[in-house]
């Protein structure tokens, strides 16, 4: 049946890199590089995503605005994924039409 | 996706999505966020755990969005939209809804801003504020605005539906969630349209389906009910 998701508060004041911290409350690390790597794969073949992956990493620093990239780092450095991947994770979130 | 927009006969305004994504793991990653600026709520939102924008959003007493795809189905849209991303340096479609929860004044500036600010790709953005008459589809192409719906509540356009289609063409025949969803709003009456109408209308057949996520209902002039919640497989 329905259920109603797990609501976290996200403070705008705290640095953006650590601002989502709260979210490894709700949700378990492992569990979350897990399903993020279900989401890349299901939505970028393998062989576009070592490439995606060698561009994204050479452009990371011009393609994110502030304060996303801060905050996307922040991530990537706790769930322990690589910053291209939580990256493309974002962009896949959006480019179902692909 | 549907979203809804819909004023009733004393002028208050709901606003009603269901997010449709083919992977259902989302189900598990769904999370609303309080957005908290000196200690208060300055916007809330639904989003999945690791991304840090947003399709569906509130700032209280002031307006609410919901984004809805826009498919044209074409399979070099993915390409373009990384084109757009990286060489252009546009903004991800949910990142301009975060920011304009974040820094919109009042309704017709969240309209103006989403309106007009350039993003990767196209896509329709619902919003409706918090005063009678607020309420709009603005169907946006890369560089700024194709078309704006408005609310037309006195010619009896008291609510507008919007899929993943532009609302001047018909839907494709396959698919008939904006025909079910009309259907059941003018069946239901701007006299009986509340936040629990609307989220029945939203969980009909197929407008609620086997890809829908979350479907959350808010209202800006009444914050506290916004609510979210997910759907079952």
């Amino acid at each position: 049946s329905d259920f109603a998701p797990p609501t976290i508060d996200i403070n705008l004041d705290d640095d953006p890199q650590v601002r989502w911290l709260p979210l490894f409350k709700a949700f378990d690390s492992d569990f979350l590089k897990k399903a993020a790597q279900e989401v890349i794969d299901s939505t970028i073949p393998k062989w576009l995503h070592k490439v995606l992956r060698a561009l994204v990493k050479a452009s990371e620093k011009f393609i994110l605005p502030k304060p996303y990239g801060e905050e996307i780092r922040g991530m990537a450095s706790h769930v322990g994924a690589s910053l291209s991947d939580i990256i493309l994770l974002n962009f896949a979130y959006e480019a179902t039409a692909f | 996706c549907t979203s809804i927009v819909a004023q009733d006969k004393a002028g208050n305004l709901y606003h009603g999505r269901n997010l449709d994504y083919p992977q259902s793991v989302l189900r598990n990653l769904t999370v609303n966020v309080n957005f908290r600026k000196n200690g208060k709520i300055s916007y809330i939102g639904t989003t999945f755990a690791g991304y840090v924008g947003l399709w569906t959003g509130q700032s209280p007493y002031k307006f609410t969005v919901s984004g809805d795809q826009r498919d044209k189905g074409h399979r070099w849209d993915f390409w373009k939209n990384m084109f757009s991303a990286f060489m252009l340096r546009r903004s991800l479609v949910s990142w301009l809804v975060r920011e304009t929860l974040e820094k919109a004044e009042d309704f017709e500036d969240a309209a103006l801003r989403l309106s007009k600010i350039p993003i990767i790709t196209g896509v329709y953005y619902i919003v409706a504020g918090a005063r009678a008459g607020e309420g709009l589809v603005i169907t946006r192409d890369r560089k700024g605005p194709a078309d704006i719906w408005p609310l037309n509540p006195l010619q009896g356009g008291w609510f507008r539906v919007e899929t993943n289609f532009d609302h001047w063409r018909p839907a494709p025949a396959k698919d008939h969630r904006r025909e079910a969803a009309e259907k059941a709003m003018n069946a239901t009456g701007q006299e009986h349209i509340n936040m629990y109408s609307l989220y029945k209308v939203l969980s009909l057949s197929p407008v609620c389906n086997s890809i829908t996520i979350y479907t959350t209902t808010m209202s800006a002039a009444s914050p506290e009910k916004y609510t979210t919640l997910v759907r079952p497989p």
